[in-house]
């Protein structure tokens, strides 16, 4: 459901230049979970900004659900986004105007859908926010707002779920939810889940690992256990 | 160095009313390293905002260094903060207009202080910076931003240090860096080291461990091992 070819991208000019990623290719299937794993700094965020479409490759190609989303328009791009991907943000990027309620349903507002109640109440639930629906971004915790971007990107069932770190900020038993909904996601909806964990225990939910490192692609682990 | 007596806090007002921290004891000793634990939503980043003077109590009091900041005017508390305490934010809270650089010794500059150029370059060395002094904020990946902020809050070499969740968005080795430079902070130089965290391995570097649960303390661990 998302194929990358050969990308490259480069950042910055003279003394912050960095080749964030060198030529990496890299495939995910639907019904996929993979976890994308390397040290601080290997690129993982930025790969995961290039697959969904959110910042332009230098060199290569990105696929989107079979369509080449390298070289389209920003508006062809932004409605891709809005109808096949959810993106779990590693810093979150909540709207600090909206309470948190409006925030998870803003995407759908957006493309004027409307809300699936139950699968609303069922993703509150289970990320246990339903008391902190009013609550603005700075009136919660980190790992409330982390949920609060969760609960965003999965509402609209999208095709794929990017999840950046999204177990980061939380302790292990509302983690190990976030985790659960995602493996759900996957092998019930048939949605392709990409997260970058720097936590062992939290790629064990994953079908597969794809190692990074300086910008490449190291290697490959096939059922990881924790 | 740090007690809080009988500290409660609420925030909010009707149905954003909230009783972060309920009546809650604690004492931190020079030299000591404690980690604080608890699930998401529980108030650590609440107690820790309290005890470095960053946010008022509702009732008791905080004192840092046997002086009770309780009641303390804004300008007494900016410059107690200034000289004794260093504080690493769980969203790092890096001026984005600064490159790493200038965010890292910001608090000297604004103390009017000069920089121990060995101690900053053992630091920078230690964190893995070197190479990202002149990125700003938006420029560095989220590990990067979070030891921008581990740099920052150690170079004064305060009394207290008060880091929520200081490995959070780093990758094990990283991560092992970060809190062997505070376990050192803590045994060589004397400093009180105050760290929450969801991570078991992270609290196996602590002395100790407060438990916090809806507000209250849970309870204590003493020498952890993970
Ligand atoms: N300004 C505010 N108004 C209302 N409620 C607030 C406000 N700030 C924090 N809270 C609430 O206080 C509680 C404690 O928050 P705190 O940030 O201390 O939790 P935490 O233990 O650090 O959680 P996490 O592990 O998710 O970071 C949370 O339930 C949060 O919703
Ligand atoms: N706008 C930019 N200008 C210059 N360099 C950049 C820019 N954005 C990112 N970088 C660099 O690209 C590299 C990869 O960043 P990226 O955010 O993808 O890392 P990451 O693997 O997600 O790291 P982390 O685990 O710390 O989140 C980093 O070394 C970073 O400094
Ligand atoms: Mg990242
Ligand atoms: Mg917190």
């Amino acid at each position: 459901a998302v194929a990358a070819q050969n990308i490259t991208k480069t950042f910055g000019t003279d003394d912050t230049k960095v080749a964030a990623l060198d030529e990496v290719s890299v495939t995910f299937r639907p019904g996929e979970f993979t976890a994308i794993m390397g040290p601080s700094g290997s690129g993982k965020s930025t790969l995961m900004h290039c697959l969904a479409g959110l910042d332009t490759v230098d060199a290569g190609q990105v696929a989107v659900n079979s369509t080449v989303i390298t070289g389209m328009s920003d508006n062809d791009l932004t409605k891709l986004r809005r109808s096949h991907i959810g993106f779990i943000f590693q810093a979150f990027n909540l709207v600090p105007t909206l309470n948190a309620k409006d925030n998870i349903v803003l995407p759908l507002d957006l493309a004027g859908a409307k809300v699936d109640q139950d699968w609303f109440d069922q993703i509150i639930a289970t990320l246990g926010l339903a008391d902190r629906l009013t609550h603005k971004p700075h009136q919660l915790s980190g790992g409330q707002q982390q949920r609060v971007a969760v609960a965003r990107a999965l509402l609209t069932r999208p095709a794929v779920v990017f999840a950046d770190e999204p177990t980061g900020a939380l302790d292990s038993n509302t983690g190990a939810e976030v985790l659960a909904l995602l493996s759900r996601s996957a092998r019930e909806m048939g949605q392709t889940i990409i997260m970058v964990t720097h936590d062992p225990h939290a790629a064990s939910y994953a079908d597969r690992v794809v190692l990074l490192k300086d910008g490449g692609v190291l290697g490959h682990l096939e059922d990881p256990t924790a």
